[in-house]
């Protein structure tokens, strides 16, 4: 669900 | 990594270390807000619940590290710690927070980004990030006068988030190509709290005068 989605970011 | 993300979070960092140079330095927290600080420490701990189960970079979760610990230790100063506590403007720190946090949590149950216990908190942190700041600007408004690192400090909380705002748009034309409505439109909402705020301090320092929000 998450691919394509910036959880990378704080 | 591109350059608005980097420097959105080094304006983050920067704000953390401003707030904390201030208390140490001066063992004062006169006109920041404990509400405030409470929602940073409840943000964090809810949206990096993923340091267990997901690994992105050193740099994410040194930087998540950083979040975490500061907010608890500006929390703990504020709280705790024998002289810095009795400069708390607890009077003026009058906003019922519990019911930003109640409203978050209920917005994130009904819209979250996944139906998931993590996906749920990690939209109420989105929710909550976007109004922590309110406390914070009714105490402002409330006092008459805001010492310059209390000024930077809010200046470099609001930067971070239009920065990322910024980060957005460029990595949607260059990498992800999806809308993302929870993050975009809390960050919108986010940024233009600050707006207000924004117009007051670059007017003072354009004249070189103190900061002074009109009640």
């Amino acid at each position: 669900a998450r691919s394509g989605d910036s959880k990378d970011e704080l | 990594m591109n350059v608005f993300r980097l420097a959105g979070d080094m304006t983050h960092l920067l704000s953390i270390v401003v707030l904390l140079l201030k208390i140490r330095t001066t063992k004062s927290c006169a006109g920041i807000s404990l509400k405030t600080q409470e929602l940073y420490v409840l943000v964090f701990l809810t949206r990096y619940l993923d340091l267990f189960t997901r690994y992105f970079s050193v740099y994410n979760v040194l930087m998540k590290l950083i979040f975490i610990g500061t907010s608890v230790a500006i929390f703990w100063y504020m709280r705790y710690h024998k002289v810095v506590k009795q400069t708390y403007s607890k009077d003026l720190d009058s906003f019922r927070h519990y019911h930003l946090i109640l409203g978050c949590f209920l917005m994130a149950l009904l819209i979250p980004f996944d139906f998931s216990v993590t996906e749920v908190l990690w939209t109420f942190s989105i929710y909550l990030e976007a109004v922590a700041i309110l406390p914070q600007l009714v105490l402002l408004q409330k006092s008459r006068n805001i010492d310059n690192l209390t000024g930077n400090y809010v200046f470099l909380l609001g930067a971070y988030r239009a920065l990322y705002l910024l980060n957005w748009i460029y990595r949607f034309f260059t990498e992800i190509h999806k809308i993302r409505w929870i993050p975009w439109i809390s960050g919108l909402v986010q940024t233009a709290l600050y707006a207000d705020f924004f117009y007051y301090y670059i007017q003072s320092w354009r004249k070189h005068e103190e900061l002074k929000l009109p009640a």
